[in-house]
C-alpha cells in the first residue's frame, strides 16, 4: 500500500493529459462542426500562432525525413515497414504496379510507386480531369482576386501566382482581371487535398501548353485540410511549383503545393528544378520559361511551350 | 500535399463536385 501510494501521484498526469487534450481536442471538432453547421466565419490561427508554427524548422525536418526513407532497408524489414504504412493509410496495394513489397529498397520509392497501366480511365466526356487522387478540398469561381483555399479562409491570387506582366496601356485592372483573355470568361479554381495513403503522381488534367514554370521556395507547413481551416493563406506560405500557361480557353496553371513530410516536387519535364534544398530562401521565387524569347520552344515541338495531353504524368511529389 | 487548378473558362463552366468529395485521376470535374 505504501509503494503504491508514493507510485500512484507520479502515474496521475499522464493519463490526466491524455483525457483532458482529448476532451479539448473533440470539444474543438465538436465547436466547429456546430460552426461549419450555422455558416459562420471559421476561426482562423492568430499571425502569432502562425508565426510560432512557423518558426518550427519545418524544411529541415522534411530533409531529415527524406534522408531516413531514402536509406535502404534490408529485405527482411520490408514488408513488416511497408505493411504497418499499408495499414495506417489505407493504401490500396492492388492498384500498384508492383504489389511485392520487398521490391521497393525504401519507403521514398514504396511512396513512387506506380499504379497498373488501366486502374484510371480517363473521363472522355470532361474537358478537365483530376490531376490527383485526394480529396476535393474546394473548387469554385475566383472573386475579387481572392481564392479560397476552404471554405471561408481565402488567400491572395497575386501572392500565390506572383507579379504578372501588365499590357503597356493597363494599369487599373485587377489581377484576376489581367489573368483572363476575354470578358466573357471568369477564373475558376479547384483544390486537391493528397493523404499520405494516395498515389502521389500527379497528371495532366486537360490538353494545354505549359510556357513558365515559377519556383516558390518557402514553408513546410502541414496542408492537412484541418490546418487549411486555420491557416490563412497557407498555399502561399508554402513550398510550391506553379506551372502556367494555355488552354483552349485561355489561362490555364496547374500547382504542386508541399507539405511537412512531402516537401518535395518533381516535374518530369523539368530536370533543372529542384525543391526543398537549403541554397533558396523563403519568400523568393525563380522563374524557369519553356519558351525563348522569339516564341519558340525549348522542347522543340516547335509550338513554344511543353505540350501537354490530358491524362499525361506530369510530376510527383516526394517524401522529404 | 496538394495540387491546385486555376484556369479560365466560359462563365457557364459548371463543376460536377461536392465539396470533400474522394477523386481519382482521369476523373471529370466539370464541363461546359
Amino acid at each position: 500500500v505504501s509503494t503504491g501510494r508514493s507510485i500512484l501521484p507520479s502515474r496521475w498526469p499522464l493519463p490526466l493529459l491524455l483525457v483532458s487534450g482529448g476532451g479539448y481536442l473533440g470539444y474543438q471538432k465538436y465547436k466547429w462542426r456546430e460552426q461549419q453547421q450555422d455558416g459562420a466565419t471559421p476561426v482562423l490561427a492568430t499571425p502569432t500562432q502562425v508565426a510560432l508554427y512557423r518558426s518550427f524548422p519545418t524544411r529541415l525536418l522534411s530533409r531529415a525525413w527524406g534522408r531516413l526513407n531514402g536509406v535502404e532497408l534490408p529485405n527482411w524489414l520490408r514488408k513488416p515497414v511497408y505493411s504497418l504504412y499499408i495499414w495506417t493509410f489505407g493504401v490500396n496495394m492492388q492498384e500498384a504496379a508492383v504489389e511485392d513489397l520487398h521490391q521497393y529498397r525504401n519507403l521514398g520509392e514504396f511512396f513512387r510507386r506506380r499504379l497498373k497501366p488501366a486502374v484510371r480511365p480517363l473521363c472522355a466526356n470532361s474537358c478537365l480531369i483530376s490531376p490527383a487522387d485526394g480529396k476535393i478540398l474546394h473548387f469554385g469561381q475566383v472573386k475579387n482576386s481572392e481564392v479560397e483555399q476552404v471554405k471561408g479562409v481565402t488567400y491572395s491570387l497575386e501572392n500565390f501566382l506572383g507579379p504578372q506582366k501588365r499590357r503597356s496601356n493597363d494599369s487599373t485592372s485587377s489581377f484576376r482581371d489581367l489573368l483572363l483573355s476575354s470578358p466573357d470568361n471568369d477564373l475558376f479554381h479547384v483544390v486537391v487535398y493528397l493523404a499520405p495513403g494516395d498515389y502521389h503522381c500527379f497528371h495532366s488534367p486537360a490538353d494545354w501548353k505549359v510556357e513558365l514554370r515559377r519556383h516558390f521556395p518557402g514553408s513546410l507547413l502541414s496542408v492537412n485540410p484541418g490546418v487549411a481551416r486555420l491557416v490563412k493563406e497557407l498555399f502561399c506560405l508554402n513550398e510550391r511549383v506553379a506551372l502556367t500557361g494555355q488552354w483552349q480557353h485561355g489561362f490555364f496553371s496547374l500547382t504542386a503545393v508541399g507539405a511537412t513530410n512531402v516537401g518535395s516536387i518533381r516535374v518530369y519535364f523539368d530536370q533543372e528544378l529542384q525543391t526543398n534544398v537549403p541554397r533558396y530562401n523563403k519568400g523568393s521565387f525563380h522563374d524557369h520559361s519553356y519558351v525563348t524569347i522569339d516564341g519558340q520552344s525549348l522542347k522543340a515541338d516547335g509550338e513554344g511551350g511543353v505540350v501537354l495531353q490530358k491524362g499525361a504524368a506530369v510530376g510527383e511529389f516526394n517524401l522529404g | 500535399s496538394t495540387i491546385v487548378l486555376l484556369f479560365e473558362a466560359p462563365k457557364d463552366f459548371s463543376f460536377s463536385l461536392q465539396p470533400g468529395q474522394r477523386i481519382r485521376v482521369g476523373e471529370g470535374l466539370g464541363s461546359l
